[in-house]
């Protein structure tokens, strides 16, 4: 049965994206089978992964509205063993009209499980946000991977992040657990990045991955090609950083 | 009567918050009277101007509430002329708790009309989303400033965003005009910035700010500080590229 990790963080732009993506398409080079969802309304992962989004027609959307079940979602990518279930911008409307809708938290949830059989990982996009959609994901995942920006506004949110895991463990997801903290755009000749990864190493030990995700231009050039950093620049430091975080997660069963 | 700017992306890490924070201080430093508005649960725009955020009692998160009127937030900073209104993790909570309250998109427009004498700019920092805090926002405003992160997924997200400015103005703020594009983050040994910058400049012509923000770590380092870039090193790229923007802000009455 697939391992279904969420990747959040609700302070934008700390890669979560271009994690989800490239830790997503990692694992499918090691010939595992995954499944990538976006359940982010931009819609960044969809594009990362070369789909055009104008031709979307069925999207994570319709899950939440009842029209398509997961299963009817799945699409497939140019790589082997990975497959996504899209987002377009109708999603943006899904907050506001399930607001009042009984069982709105686990509709993700009840969706995956159609179709965990069928993967061994199961990987969660979210938007930069603490509302419906990431709860959903939180929901559905057994454990979150944070990808932390080496950056001082990063560090302030990540408490409340943790406070907010504790709350969904409390009502809605009891086993959550947090899969790894990722330390990114990290840049050793940066006071700052060095600064915050000893804070954050002091303190979630164990937790934070060994491997970091340096600065690198190719993992912000490869989305405009629609391709993730492994099939576009497989020699960037960017792609030999995500081939070792997806090692650590393999070895963390 | 103050000019009432909302700075705004859905896009997460764009520089919304480090352009709300230092184009607030340096119009403070031009001798305007400036009011920034933290509307971000985040509360980055608040330790940004060196508030400690465990030690705000009011916030934005009571005048969604009724529990404080605007007035009453207002809180001054180290810098003359420079006033904020300060937000905290309970704004979170707004979105979810506001679903079916009547007037919900108009609560910080009412809120700013009582306080707009007193200033002669009004600068609202937006969460990376579009829900009802930012729609309050766009409501509130008389136009939009936008930051444009010169990477990929930040220009994928533009056309998003233009199409929310409409829906706005169909509905809640038929005045609503785009006060400018900013583009931040940009590094001109870069192809993937100067590709953005062209297909910025070619779509969006005028309304692209001659200033553009570079890559620049005094930029990053300063919030740790909490100090606006203008007190943290005023000779940095970064002090003098926001000194330039508002200079073409004041410039456009
Ligand atoms: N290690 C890296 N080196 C250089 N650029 C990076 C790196 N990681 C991400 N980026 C770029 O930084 C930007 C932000 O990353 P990304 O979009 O993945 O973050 P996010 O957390 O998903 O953002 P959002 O909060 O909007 O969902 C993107 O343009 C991406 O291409
Ligand atoms: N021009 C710049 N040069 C270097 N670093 C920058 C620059 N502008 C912003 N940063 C840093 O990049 C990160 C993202 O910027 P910021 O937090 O202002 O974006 P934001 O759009 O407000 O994010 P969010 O979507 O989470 O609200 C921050 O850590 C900030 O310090
Ligand atoms: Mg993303
Ligand atoms: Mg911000």
């Amino acid at each position: 049965r697939a391992k279904v990790i969420a990747v959040a963080n609700q302070k934008g732009g700390v890669g979560k994206t271009t994690t989800a993506v490239n830790l997503s398409a990692s694992l499918a080079a090691a010939e595992k089978r995954v499944l990538l969802v976006d359940a982010d309304p931009q819609g960044n992962s969809t594009s990362g992964v070369g789909l055009d989004k104008d031709s979307v027609v069925s999207s994570t959307y319709d899950l939440y509205t009842g029209e398509r079940t997961l299963a009817e979602l799945v699409t497939p990518t140019v790589l082997p063993h990975l497959f996504i279930v899209p987002s377009k911008v109708d999603l943006f409307g899904a907050e506001i009209e399930l607001a009042s809708r009984e069982g709105r938290e686990t509709i993700l949830r009840r969706g995956i499980e159609e179709v965990a059989d069928s993967y061994d990982y199961i990987i969660i996009d979210c938007p930069p946000a603490l509302g419906l959609l990431t709860l959903n994901a939180l929901t559905a995942a057994q454990s979150v991977l944070i990808p932390v920006q080496c950056e001082y506004y990063a560090l302030e949110g990540l408490s409340q992040l943790l406070h907010t895991l504790d709350l969904v463990r409390a009502s809605l997801n009891p086993d959550l657990e947090v899969e790894g903290i990722l330390l990114t755009m990290h840049d050793t000749r940066n006071n700052l990045s060095r600064q915050v990864e000893d804070e954050i190493r002091k303190h979630f030990g164990e937790k934070v991955y060994q491997t970091m995700i340096p600065r690198n231009v190719s993992l912000s050039e490869a989305p405009s090609h629609g391709k993730p950093i492994i099939t576009y620049d497989i020699r960037s430091r960017g792609a030999q950083s995500y081939l070792g975080l997806a090692r650590e997660v393999l070895g963390h069963v």
